[in-house]
């Protein structure tokens, strides 16, 4: 459902370019449960945002669902975006003046729910993060782990097919990653496809397939040993 | 050197009370190596902010050398917190019109350093975390990773005696935190006092001493066994 040939990424800086990717090739099927791996800098959030269809590629395809996403518009990039796929950002991008429940109800306004619809669904969500009493906290009340825990809610809330996590749990103690981690479980148990952006090891252990970027291209592209 | 008495720091929303803080009791020495830890929400980020003289707490007291923080006036705190603290942000807080290079020699303007001379201790310090290479970069042309390593270089680039870092190595792979982790241990050595909240226990096993918070209170205080 996802084909990914040859995608690169560059950025001109003066007379330098940086190849955040270079060269990607990657097929992810539905209902696969992958873990993105790789140093700092080595372009796991460029893959995650191009796959995302928050950014689009200097070269190379993109197939989603057999739709090649550069031959889109925008309305209809929006729309896939909106119905099909969860993001959870690295740095959150939460809307300061907005609390976690309206910050998580937002993508139900995109999608046309009604207000006591999407704020019962949206409460839902910050529950299933154990965030069920800090609902009305706005950003800047919240520590940094609430902050990522919303984060992830907001990503949940419209029941998306396709869930990207970039680095989901970077801010949480062992005990709120596993029950995070127990979440993304039940979703791929439910039929999702899951791709988690993590450098921890034991994070990585709890998926089926393991993808390793090193300075922009896959390193390596391993089942993971259960 | 650090010695904190009954310390509390409440919010009040609406009819509720949180207790972020809810009496902590704390005594740090000088060159001391210390992990704080503890669940997601516990008060780490509240006791650093405190710690660091960026907020003032709701009841209790806080003494540094032997100065009761309460009773000094702003700009003597100001003082106190550009030459004593170095403060590494969970959430990083950049500049985002500033290069990497620009927001590290932000300290030293604080200092009076000359502009020569600052730029030219910046590019050591973003070089001491691995970014010799990524100077010119804004906030938003770098990755997650080194976003954070640039918010560790600026809390260093004023060689401060007190390390507060909340959160240093969340969003790094394990190589890139064990370089910064190096580097903690170099200014350990050189007789600084490091005080580091992180959840992952590979980290605080580097340190002296573990400091658990839970609920806004200390539940535990021991020595790391080497
Ligand atoms: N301005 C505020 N108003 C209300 N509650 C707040 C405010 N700031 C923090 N809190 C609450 O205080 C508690 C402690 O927050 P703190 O940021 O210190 O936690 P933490 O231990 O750093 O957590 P994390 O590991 O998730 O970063 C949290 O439950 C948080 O919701
Ligand atoms: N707008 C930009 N302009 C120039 N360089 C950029 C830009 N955005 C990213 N880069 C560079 O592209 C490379 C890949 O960045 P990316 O954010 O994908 O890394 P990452 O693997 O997610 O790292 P981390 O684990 O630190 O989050 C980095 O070296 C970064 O400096
Ligand atoms: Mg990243
Ligand atoms: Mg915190």
């Amino acid at each position: 459902m996802i084909e990914v040939r040859d995608l690169k990424k560059l950025y001109r800086m003066g007379t330098e370019t940086i190849y955040a990717l270079n060269g990607v090739n990657l097929n992810i099927a539905r209902n696969e449960y992958l873990a993105l791996m790789g140093p700092s800098g080595s372009g796991k959030s460029t893959l995650m945002n191009l796959l995302g269809c928050l950014d689009t590629p200097t070269s190379g395809t993109y197939h989603l669902n057999h739709i090649d996403v550069s031959q889109v518009d925008d309305d209809e990039l929006a729309e896939i975006r909106n119905k099909e796929i969860g993001f959870v950002f690295q740095t959150f991008n939460l809307l300061p003046r907005l609390s976690a429940l309206e910050n998580v109800a937002l993508p139900l306004v995109y999608a046309g729910m009604g207000r006591h619809d999407r704020l019962e669904q949206a409460a839902e969500a910050l529950r299933s993060v154990g965030l069920g009493d800090r609902m009305d906290h706005r950003p800047n009340e919240l520590s940094g782990g609430q902050r990522q825990r919303v984060a992830v809610a907001r990503a949940l809330v419209n029941r998306p097919s396709i869930i990207l996590a970039d680095e989901p749990t970077g801010n949480l103690d062992s005990k709120t990653s596993y029950e995070i981690m127990d979440l993304f479980d039940n979703l791929h148990a439910q039929g999702n496809t899951i791709i988690i952006v993590t450098h921890e090891p034991d994070i990585a252990q709890r998926t089926l397939r393991i993808v390793k970027l090193i300075d922009g291209v896959v390193e390596s592209d391993e089942p993971v040993n259960h």
